[in-house]
């Protein structure tokens, strides 16, 4: 409506065009935030190539399978994590993830794995070890919740389901992997890392879903 | 539902398209590049509240126009041109770890508007 003239729909002082666009987009972000559960929006600290963001959402899922009633449904979310790779040597690779905001109402961990990509010569077989370190509940030191072995026959990209210790742990913030070679090889294998090939971990996430009361 | 066309003034849904780029967050929301966020306005006589937007039964019909009969004269209590069918948006973004994230929000597309 011109300016000076009425609202319609409140009867108050109608708002001109532009302080009209300002409030709707005001409004927009806000309720974008709310429903993310930030209090603002995020700044990145690293952000990430073009080629890993497209490698990894290769492996994104697509719409959540069961259709639950909309009651307890919740908000399913997806999450991708690169891996922060930490202290590694010729016979281990560490690999290192941060989530901050796991502390969203109701968090519930669905699924998590790890994949990876390995340069592996031709017509061998690699067994590896894969060890699921957490942080102490009272102390900064890593210790082993759990670990688990793939055989890794062909080079290529390589997916390994986690299990309950790592989805704790990404319920606390942070995951640390080691990624430990069995057994002697003639030459070893890489773990490959560079921009199109960083190891990554996918969480499916329920948040603010209502838990399932069990009807007796 | 009724979409807002020229000077129209009873309650219809109004087209309203939000830029990722125009309000900065491009650089965060990886996609879409925007979303058709839309809104309600217009108003609500007594005589149509119930009507477009929530299928308007015969029952509700005569109910409004005893309403806007008996309630004639009397102040207040006008009915409020509100969504009535909304939809969930997509969105893939990174949080401040630059982790990425993908997720449906629920109600955030207006699709219809309505007297309450």
């Amino acid at each position: 409506p011109r300016a000076g003239g009425q609202c319609p729909a409140c009867g108050g002082p109608a708002l001109d065009l532009e302080s009209r666009r300002e409030l709707l987009l005001d409004l927009a972000k806000r309720s974008i935030l709310d429903k993310l559960h930030l209090s603002q929006r995020p700044t990145l600290s690293r952000p990430v190539s073009r080629t890993a963001l497209r490698t990894a959402l290769q492996h994104l899922h697509g719409p959540p399978q069961e259709a639950l009633p909309e009651d307890n449904r919740g908000q399913e979310c997806e999450i991708i994590s690169f891996a922060k790779t930490g202290l590694s040597n010729i016979n281990q690779t560490r690999l290192d993830f941060h989530f901050s905001d796991t502390t969203a109402g109701g968090m519930e961990v669905q699924q998590a794995s790890l994949m990876f990509f390995v340069q592996l010569p031709l017509n061998t077989t690699w067994t590896l070890k894969v060890r699921v370190l957490v942080l102490g509940p009272h102390d900064s030191n890593l210790t082993l919740a759990t670990q688990h072995l793939l055989e890794v026959d062909a080079s290529g990209w390589h997916q390994l389901l986690l299990g309950p210790e790592a989805q704790a742990a990404y319920s606390q913030g942070h995951l640390t992997l080691e990624l430990v070679p069995e057994g002697q090889v003639a030459q070893s294998p890489v773990i490959l890392a560079g921009a199109a090939h960083r190891p990554f971990v996918t969480v499916q996430v329920r948040v603010g879903g209502k838990h399932r009361v069990r009807r007796r | 539902g009724i979409d807002c066309q020229g000077g129209s003034r009873m309650c219809c849904r109004q087209e309203f398209f939000v830029d990722f780029r125009e309000i900065g967050w491009h650089d965060w929301i990886i996609q879409p590049e925007g979303y058709a966020m839309n809104f309600c306005t217009g108003q609500c006589p007594l005589h149509v509240a119930g009507m477009p937007g929530i299928a308007a039964s015969f029952h509700t019909s005569v109910l409004n126009l005893l309403k806007a009969n008996i309630a004639a004269g009397t102040a207040g209590g006008g009915s409020c041109c509100v969504p009535t069918a909304r939809r969930p948006l997509s969105l893939l973004y990174y949080d401040r770890d630059s982790n990425i994230v993908k997720t449906d929000i629920p109600d955030m597309v207006v699709d219809a508007c309505g007297c309450s």
